[in-house]
């Protein structure tokens, strides 16, 4: 563990603290992609296949559970909860979220570490958080405004790659044999899919006004 | 060797 994937793992977890406030405190998931988070349940369903065979560490596992059993709850929530449905913006997400799935799993069953079920699942969960936030990001550029706590959601689930690009990196310097290049290429196409959110985020921050996407 | 094996990130 070193403090570039602790400050990942924090910033993932703050993410997701951030949207379970939002949807709590204003019982309202507006502005919120159902997509993306069913994607993001499937990434840690599939990733995490060795939740019960390998055991790392009390921390992997604990994390492991918190963000299977959050993204399993936000997508319950949003299926289910009779006053939070009632503000999901069905017509704005219509993202076909299918071909993400369909795209990242062919890709995991031609390039992967080993041709097992194992590997071939966790790239496909590799693959497809790469591209889990499109729906997302489709869906805020269509509504136009995005209020702060969604805008905060989204931030902090783009900046824990980046904090994972710096770990690699540091991994690849100070151990031998440490070889993630599926992970750090789709991380970094996974952080680069956030860049024009970012830019439009810090704006809205410097003139400390509301954050706008254009149209 | 283990490490890099082992999918030890979350």
């Amino acid at each position: 563990m070193n403090i570039f994937r602790f400050a990942g793992d924090m910033t993932h977890l703050i993410s997701i603290l951030v949207l379970l406030l939002k949807i709590y405190a204003t019982k309202s998931c507006s502005g919120i992609s159902l997509k993306t988070q069913e994607l993001y349940a499937l990434v840690f369903l599939t990733r995490y296949l060795d939740l019960f065979t390998d055991f790392i560490s009390v921390y992997n596992t604990i994390m492991k559970l918190v963000f299977i059993a959050s993204s399993l709850a936000v997508v319950c929530c949003m299926r289910m909860h009779r006053v939070v449905r009632r503000s999901y913006d069905k017509d704005l997400d219509t993202f076909r979220h299918y071909f993400l799935i369909l795209a990242s799993f062919v890709l995991a069953l031609l390039v992967n570490e080993k041709f097992t079920f194992q590997e071939i699942f966790w790239a496909f969960s590799i693959y497809l958080e790469a591209l889990a936030i499109l729906p997302q990001l489709v869906l805020l550029q269509r509504s136009g405004n995005v209020d702060n706590l969604t805008g905060q959601y989204v931030f902090f689930l783009g900046a824990y790659r980046a904090f994972y690009i710096l770990n690699w990196i540091y991994r690849y310097f100070t151990e031998q044999h440490f070889s993630r290049w599926i992970a750090c290429v789709s991380g970094l196409v996974q952080t680069v899919l956030y860049a024009d959110f970012f830019y439009y985020y810090f704006i809205s921050w410097k003139n400390n006004a509301k954050m706008q996407l254009p149209a | 060797k283990a490490s890099s094996k082992v999918k030890d990130e979350l």
